[in-house]
């Protein structure tokens, strides 16, 4: 039996809208410790992975592991079928083949019940090995946003270019070219907004630009994002929750 | 131009 409630339903549409456009079918794996799901786009490009602790519930009971088969782009239709300040509690049997998300208006005393179909997703889960990063940085989720917005717009691949002091963002497509340098910086007032960076050694990678603007919705859960460079190796960009991530995993380009 | 690699080049399916 699951039952986990929390206490604004927006929450979870956030942490759906953070992924929802680029994977369609996940299994959602519940257990005693919280709700962690995995998934990679059809392209193989992009993996995304999310992690809910049992912190970020109001309730949480899961006396054992289910999975939830689900097809997100049915759960966000019935996500938009709650307000945003309502409770939403997701309610599956042990080897269910459906889970209801109960809305609760506490103060309208308005109750709306809706059950999912779970589907069958027959996934195979990606093993990510724990990386060595040569460079780690953190910087406010709405500068990357931006970044990635105004480069995107002239190339379809995006350069990043860590070095001691400094970030370097770059395209060059063919209307045009564009870089955005930025540095770390600590922002006393106002701590979110420093850009922080450790690099144990420069780095140099390209993404495609259309990956980047699908994980930038992962924007919506926190105002900080972690992006972990290493040569050769994917990208891990990671939005925070109170407690748990949205990770994102995205393979790099290479000059061919 | 570049080329898109793929993330089964790094992670292995368990």
């Amino acid at each position: 039996m699951l039952e986990a409630k929390f206490e604004e339903a927006s929450l979870f549409k956030r942490i759906i809208d953070g992924f929802k456009d680029c994977v369609q079918l996940v299994n959602f794996q519940c257990k005693q410790d919280g709700i962690i799901a995995q998934a990679v786009d059809d392209s193989r490009v992009l993996l995304v992975s999310l992690e809910i602790g049992v912190e970020a519930f109001q309730e949480y009971r899961c006396d054992h592991p289910i999975t939830l088969g689900i097809d997100l782009a049915s759960l966000s239709k019935i996500l938009r079928c709650g307000n945003n300040n309502d409770t939403l509690t997701l309610i599956a049997e042990d080897t269910p083949d459906s889970v209801m998300l109960l809305f609760e208006d506490t103060k309208k005393d308005r109750i709306a019940e809706f059950n999912l179909k779970l589907m069958d997703i027959d996934a195979d889960f990606l093993k990510i090995e724990e990386l060595v990063y040569e460079s780690t940085l953190n910087l406010p989720a709405t500068e990357f946003v931006r970044v990635v917005r105004e480069l995107g717009q002239l190339s379809d691949s995006l350069n990043i270019t860590v070095t001691k002091e400094t970030i370097k963002f770059a395209c060059d497509g063919d209307i045009g070219s564009g870089t955005i340098i930025l540095r770390p910086f600590i922002n006393m007032e106002n701590p979110s907004e420093s850009i922080k960076l450790e690099m144990d050694q420069p780095v140099e990678l390209t993404f495609g630009a259309k990956y980047l603007a699908d994980i930038v919705k992962g924007s919506a859960l926190s105002d900080k994002v972690a992006i972990r460079l290493s040569s050769e190796a994917p990208a891990l960009f990671q939005f925070d929750l109170k407690a748990g991530f949205l990770q994102f995993f995205l393979a790099p380009k290479f000059n061919d | 131009k570049f080329k898109q690699s793929s993330l089964t080049k790094f992670f292995s399916t368990t």
